[in-house]
């Protein structure tokens, strides 16, 4: 699961 | 980092200058939707408020800034400082239409039900149709200028880049997104034709003009 913290990407 | 993302990253900054500078060296936003504008404000906003709650890198933050910042700027220009020239007549796709779909998608299909993350998902979901009252007011007026042509290009180049770093990231890290892909996929598609008349027109030095 990818959460708001792991948004790397622009 | 991979180098489609950098060179999504640059085309997206390169689109964010050529508007810029366009409005600024002709003194007018003629042929410019102030809508696309404000939503791309809005999706800046929403999804870069991570900026005061994470820290991914300093490459990351700037770049954010930036395109906040740009886009600010680029609504001021629009409707306060070159207002006269703004083309309001054309330009009346109705965003509430985009913007409420998308706030409703984001509710219901995120990844987890927090402030934040619903609104990355909403920012994901607006900025995937945000282009469509440009393309809209391109459309009623039959035609653009060369350097909006390219602005819409380096505009639509930047999410398609994006695609083939999600397709990178997952062979080679079995990192992936659903909700940025789908909506990436989507965002790319509606520049499709916008791609066919820039490269069969625009590059062969033709004014890009709709067939009547």
């Amino acid at each position: 699961e990818t959460l708001a913290e792991d948004h790397d990407e622009l | 980092m991979n180098i489609f993302r950098l060179l999504g990253d640059l085309s997206h900054l390169l689109a964010i200058i050529i508007l810029l500078l366009k409005i600024w060296k002709t003194r007018s936003c003629a042929g410019i939707s102030g809508k696309s504008q404000i939503l791309f404000s809005i999706v800046y906003t929403a999804r870069y408020l991570d900026l005061l709650t994470t820290f991914i890198s300093a490459y990351n933050t700037v770049m954010k800034l930036v395109f906040i910042v740009a886009s600010y700027a680029t609504v001021y220009l629009m409707y306060v400082r070159f207002k006269a020239t703004y083309d309001h007549n054309h330009d009346t796709f109705r965003i509430e239409f985009l913007l409420v779909p998308c706030l409703v998608l984001a509710f219901l299909i995120n990844h987890e039900f927090t402030v934040m993350e619903i609104l990355w998902t909403f920012s994901i979901y607006l900025e995937s149709v945000a282009i469509l009252p440009q393309l809209f007011l391109v459309s009623k007026t039959g035609e653009a200028e060369s350097i909006t042509s390219h602005y819409l290009f380096a505009l639509g180049s930047y999410r398609a880049l994006y695609l083939l770093n999600w397709v990178y990231r997952y062979v080679v890290e079995s990192h992936y997104e659903l909700i940025a892909i789908v909506a990436g996929v989507v965002q790319t598609v509606l520049y499709c034709d916008f791609f066919y008349l820039y490269i069969t027109k625009v590059l062969k030095g033709k004014k890009l003009q709709l067939p009547a």
